[in-house]
């Protein structure tokens, strides 16, 4: 562990705090991408299920739980909660997600550390992480104007993993062997797919305006 | 590569 990491893995969980608030809070989902938030979902299924497995650490297994949990539970809100699933913006959510499944589970199969059940299922989850936030910002682009909070929650999302670059980088430097491709990569086409969003949400920062993204 | 306790991280 080091404090790149751990600051990734916080904010990782802050951006899921703050999405439970705005769903708790408002009792609303407007402006949430369920598409994203069920490719998290199989996200954490897919790369947690050495929850079986392998034990490498009390804080490792929380972490997995609480995650797995958390997004299940927006998921399981957005779609059955009486009240938040009217504000479901079904319309607008219209990404062709099951593109980016297919996809990034063929690429897996090419493109693994072992063929093994295991491994193919990590490699996946690491592929569809890099693209898992494509349909909510489609989601935020056609719905305009971005609240405060969803907007925290993506930057939160961006921001996780390019600490999670600095961790590598860090690891790299400081330990013998350290070479991670799979991980890496995926990393920073994830973190480059958030940066066009960032800089809108920088830009609507510094003029102190609310947050609007180019139609 | 060892067995195992390879995917560390989160």
């Amino acid at each position: 562990m080091n404090i790149f990491r751990l600051a990734g893995d916080m904010t990782h969980l802050l951006s899921i705090i703050v999405l439970l608030l705005k769903i708790y809070a408002t009792k609303s989902c407007s402006g949430i991408s369920l598409k994203t938030q069920e490719l998290y979902a199989l996200v954490f299924l897919a790369r947690y299920l050495d929850l079986f497995t392998d034990f490498i650490s009390v804080y490792n297994t929380i972490m997995k739980v609480v995650f797995i949990a958390s997004s299940l539970a927006i998921v399981w809100c957005m779609r059955l909660h009486p009240l938040v699933k009217r504000s479901y913006d079904k319309e607008l959510d219209t990404f062709r997600h099951y593109f980016l499944i297919g996809g990034t589970f063929v690429l897996a199969l090419v493109l693994n550390e072992k063929f093994t059940l295991q491994e193919i299922l990590w490699a996946f989850s690491i592929y569809l992480e890099a693209v898992a936030i494509l349909p909510q910002l489609v989601l935020l682009q056609r719905s305009g104007n971005v609240d405060n909070l969803t907007g925290q929650y993506v930057f939160f999302l961006g921001a996780y993993r390019a600490f999670y670059i600095l961790n590598w980088i860090y690891r790299y430097l400081t330990e013998p062997r350290f070479t991670r491709w799979i991980a890496c990569v995926s990393g920073i086409v994830q973190t480059g797919i958030y940066a066009d969003f960032f800089y809108y949400y920088f830009i609507s920062w510094k003029n102190n305006s609310k947050l609007k993204l180019p139609a | 590569v060892e067995e195992g306790k390879y995917h560390d991280e989160l």
